[in-house]
């Protein structure tokens, strides 16, 4: 299939490519695509390849048909749902910017294990109690786990999340996860990258 | 130099070791460092090598030596300061996460273009508002920049705070910045990561 790299060029693309179609742009080429997402033409013409997309030298690519083809990646994975688990700070930031936008994965339920949060709604999305985390899961089929819990409850929360039914996690907890080989996880270390741009700066 | 990614982990290993420090531990192997951060034990001994820093094969690596060897890499960038533009959603919960924290650097100053947003102060933290930014980021000799504004925004407050003196960035937009080449940047990208994590699993 398609590297974890190359997906994510395509979806900064696509987001590119949208924002052109709403300024009537009809047609782009790839070193016009390159200069926009900061890298070179030829990795533009290799990411859009490995779907199948090649271009007319001469006009370039048509923006409305390249968005049409990225899509179509994403196309079987239209209707997949997300749990967040940690109304905290993070978590609560996650739900606002997320509640706005039709964003793919949705977000359709929220845990915490503070009885305060985890009832209700926040943002338009259903609150529970985490003690509720593995019967929604499985009632909802939540293929995708969003961690925003505190490092020292990242794991247990992951390995109930996996038992219910999730296969995917973004883990913001700055600690790593351990996972069956099945599992999708990628991690967001704020913190390291802040240090690390400190670092070199 | 020490590279990027060999920072990153290093930051990690560090963390784990504090960890340990607190559990009583005063000895450590590599492949026990490597189990803990979902990596191999030749690469923890090349990321040790990277700061010059050999164990002992039968005992392991002494804990708090080792601490004190990592915090060597960061001695001399022990006093930066940052500023964080955008004290919105995702601005707010960073500002209250690390004034918990006596996380490198210290976040000094906010700002925002909302005037109720730029006055006073959050989590500690004085605000500004952005036109403000230039004459606060000389006074404090702020170094580093964390962004968090809408993706319209970015690279505008961007050269302003490039002009202004900052040197690194970490940006939370979901837009490619254009920065001079000695300008750090680094990019966090939510929504993408979500988007691939649901892709994959
Ligand atoms: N806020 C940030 O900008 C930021 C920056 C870097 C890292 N992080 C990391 O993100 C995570 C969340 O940070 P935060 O600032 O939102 O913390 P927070 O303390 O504000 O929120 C954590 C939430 O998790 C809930 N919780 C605790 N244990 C739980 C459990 N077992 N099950 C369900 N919910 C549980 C708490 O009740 C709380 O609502 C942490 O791991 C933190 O280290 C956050
Ligand atoms: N909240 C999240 O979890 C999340 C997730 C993915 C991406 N992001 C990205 O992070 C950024 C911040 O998101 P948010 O949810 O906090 O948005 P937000 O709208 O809640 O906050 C943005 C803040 O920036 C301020 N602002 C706007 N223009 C400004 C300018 N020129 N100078 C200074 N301040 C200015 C606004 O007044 C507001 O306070 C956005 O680029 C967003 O796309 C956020």
């Amino acid at each position: 299939g398609v590297p974890a790299r190359t997906v994510e060029r395509l979806v900064l693309y696509r987001r590119l490519l949208n924002g052109l179609t709403e300024q009537g742009v009809e047609f782009i080429h790839s070193h016009e695509i390159a200069e926009k997402a900061n890298n070179s033409a030829a990795q533009v013409r290799r990411d859009l390849m490995a779907i199948g997309y090649t271009g007319n030298p001469a006009r370039g690519y048509a923006v409305n048909d390249l968005v049409r083809s990225i899509n179509g990646l994403f196309e079987q994975k239209r209707d997949q749902k997300a749990a967040l688990v940690g109304i905290g700070k993070l978590g609560r930031a996650i739900l606002g910017y997320f509640a706005l936008r039709q964003a793919r994965p949705r977000i359709v339920a929220a845990f915490d294990s503070d009885p305060a949060k985890g009832q209700g709604e926040f943002a338009g999305c259903p609150c529970y109690p985490v003690d509720a985390l593995t019967s929604v899961i499985a009632r909802d089929g939540i293929t995708v786990g969003i961690l925003t819990v505190p490092a020292d409850f990242a794991q247990p929360v992951t390995d109930l999340m996996l038992v219910a039914g999730v296969r995917g996690i973004l883990n913001f907890a700055p600690t790593p996860l351990k996972t069956p080989a099945w599992a999708v996880v990628d991690n967001v270390d704020i913190a390291t990258k802040l240090e690390k741009v400190a670092f070199f700066c």
